[in-house]
């Protein structure tokens, strides 16, 4: 934040801070770009938000320390930002990369659904200074249901394309044949409670237990 | 189940080529399917659900695990370490590996920080597993803060070694993992001090067993820290170090040396060069992270498409839950979070790759992005995946909550990433610090 104040050369992670704009250019097509300015722009207010007041405090006096720690709530809410704009700003290289067409449609509507659940669920700081209006977020939440819809017949061909083997979910449930209700009979039936059909237990307490209240 | 297969007879992308991408193109995808399939169709890989074992069993069934990894791996000329990677992740599971801190934090450290002497040293004994190491920094009562750690190492000019102490019981080594039972050898992180003067936070090679019949060297007091919210097949352990000698050759010199006399040498102005084995150890989490989301992901979604319940309209047959607006609302964005969140870890990994030979050339100009970027998506994702496990189980039902989900087992094994290597919120704090200059 200092160096971008300063007119100074920014880390390339960092080249944001120096040009965002005031207000979102965002439609309902959901351009992917402005969807990463959208977040470029909402990382880069709550970084400089937190350099002011740590600035702020040091300039009432505060030692830089103290300053520190009483602007750690906002230093963290930066950091979360400027991470989650990098995430999303490699998910659109990853969608603008060259390949099949049905593959790029099928990334961009989950790139698409991150980051306008991520404006839904964190709409305050993108509504805070006017970078988007009311009526925008209301656009942003229709538009993920919208993509629900969408994403749900390729949902499981999805997370298949993950390629995990079984043996590494070790799952029951996520079994990639999808053999789900025999095979949790056969789980329980493992279970070291199941070795005898009466456990020892039933000698120690509950049939004692049961003697004793007859008297 | 015939769900599942009209799902993937309608989908509208292949998604192999997708895995491709994901692998990083298709000779790969095939190979990592190759090598995971000898771990997943090996016989002497199979044994009881780890659910129904108690702790010594568990661990003794890691310990043979492991050793027979390292065998397998040696016979199948598997050296690459992404491939060992795939081989152990099928093989083991979810389930912590005694040689992981051996592999994955002791080696590269001793090969990272030590002369050329030191390496040749080490590293044969290493790679042989007659040394199997662990990485001991974090103490019972100090964890991120580095220099709060109280852990002591006096030099002593006129013996020519170092006296390492736990001054306390807050000092005392906590949670290495496989330092309890398995492993013989540790680098311990120490404040140097020599004539009075700290010269701050190193790293000591220091032996903890005897070679020949494993029992704790003198001055040493070793154990496990017993149970934990998972990882039973792990080790984690504490250590009291009473006075313990090591050789002056015993201290990682790459970066800084103590001369004979007691004089100190810094090799570079740089000290965050001994933290780069955290930087690595962050960019793979943030990866790990990511699957550990897509893994629940793939259970939730897959089941959520088996199960059927209730009805939307009065009459109609029971659906399935997928097809409720709520049950996308939960898993859709998920779904698209684990490939943002993979996506991102596979770029600040290369990023790693890339800046870390610049390092090693003492070209440290990126160093503090490259450590801003690690810390905050190590911290980013580990928590998104934390909170996104588990809306995954239970988004399952019942179900979800039983062990035969799987949802345990992959939850105890990534959410400790929110905490180790760097507590979140301090990372979060540390890339502010860059963010605040920048």
């Amino acid at each position: 934040a200092e160096a971008a104040v300063k007119g100074q050369p920014l880390a390339p992670t960092l080249s944001y801070l120096a040009n965002t704009s005031s207000r979102t250019s965002l439609t309902p097509q959901f351009n992917l770009d402005s969807l990463v300015a959208a977040y470029q722009h909402r990382a880069a207010r709550l970084i400089k938000a937190a350099a002011s007041r740590f600035q702020g405090l040091m300039a009432k006096g505060m030692a830089r320390e103290d300053a520190w720690n009483a602007s750690s709530v906002d230093l963290v809410r930066a950091s979360d930002a400027h991470c989650h704009q990098f995430v999303i700003s490699t998910f659109v290289s990853v969608v603008n990369e060259k390949q099949n067409k049905d593959l790029q449609k099928v990334l961009k509507d989950l790139c698409q659904l991150y980051a306008l659940y991520g404006i839904s669920k964190n709409s305050g700081d993108f509504l805070e200074d006017g970078y988007m209006t009311g009526e925008q977020i209301r656009m942003v939440e229709d538009g993920v249901l919208v993509l629900l819809a969408v994403i749900r017949p390729n949902a499981v061909t999805l997370v298949d394309a993950f390629d995990f083997n079984d043996r590494i979910l070790d799952s029951v449930l996520g079994r990639y044949d999808g053999q789900v209700y025999d095979n949790l009979l056969k789980f329980a039936q493992e279970s070291p409670l199941n070795d005898t059909d009466v456990h020892p237990s039933y000698y120690k307490y509950l049939k004692p237990l049961a003697m004793s209240s007859k008297l | 189940n015939p769900d599942l297969q009209k799902e993937r007879d309608t989908a509208t992308f292949d998604p192999l080529l997708l895995t491709n991408r994901i692998d990083g193109g298709p000779e790969k995808t095939r190979r990592r399917q190759y090598i995971q399939n000898l771990a997943a169709t090996d016989p002497n890989l199979v044994h009881k659900h780890i659910s129904f074992m108690d702790r010594s069993e568990e661990y003794d069934t890691a310990v043979k695990n492991a050793c027979y990894i390292v065998k397998r791996l040696k016979e199948l000329n598997i050296t690459d370490p992404t491939e060992e990677y795939w081989y152990r992740h099928i093989a083991t599971p979810h389930e912590a590996s005694a040689m992981a801190l051996h592999t994955g934090m002791f080696m590269p450290t001793v090969r990272a920080q030590s002369t050329p002497e030191q390496y040749k040293h080490w590293i044969p004994d290493c790679e042989s597993y007659k040394i199997i190491g662990t990485y001991a920094q974090t103490e019972m009562g100090h964890g991120t803060f580095l220099r709060g750690l109280e852990t002591t190492a006096t030099y002593s000019p006129m013996t020519e070694e170092f006296i390492l102490n736990s001054p306390t019981v807050s000092s005392l080594k906590w949670w290495p993992g496989n330092l309890g039972k398995t492993t013989n050898h540790a680098v311990v992180m120490a404040h140097l001090t020599i004539a009075g003067k700290n010269y701050g936070m190193h790293g000591f090679v220091v032996q903890t067993r005897d070679m020949d019949d494993h029992t704790t060297m003198p001055g040493i007091t070793l154990g496990d820290i017993g149970p934990k919210f998972g990882y039973g097949s792990n080790d984690n352990g504490f250590m009291k170090l009473d006075h313990v000698r090591v050789p002056r050759e015993n201290m990682l010199a790459k970066f800084a040396e103590v001369k004979k006399d007691g004089t100190y040498i810094a090799k570079t102005k740089n000290t965050k060069l001994t933290y780069g084995t955290m930087v690595f150890i962050r960019a793979m989490i943030a990866g790990d992270a990511a699957r550990g989301l897509a893994q629940c992901c793939t259970i939730a979604i897959r089941y959520s498409a088996v199960r059927r319940q209730s009805e939307i309209k009065p009459g109609d047959p029971e659906p399935q839950i997928m097809d409720f607006q709520t049950q996308q609302y939960k898993l859709f964005p998920l779904l698209a979070t684990s490939y943002a969140l993979l996506f991102a870890g596979s770029s600040i990994r290369d990023t790693y790759f890339r800046i870390e030979k610049d390092i090693q050339r003492g070209d440290t100009k990126e160093l503090p992005e490259l450590h801003c970027l690690s810390s905050g998506l190590k911290a980013f994702n580990s928590w998104a995946a934390n909170s996104g496990m588990e809306v995954c189980r239970m988004s399952c039902g019942g179900h979800g909550y039983s062990q035969a989900s799987g949802f345990p087992k992959i939850y105890t094994d990534v959410t400790p990433a929110c905490t180790y290597e760097g507590e979140n919120t301090v990372l979060m704090l540390q890339c502010a610090r860059f963010l605040m200059k920048m």
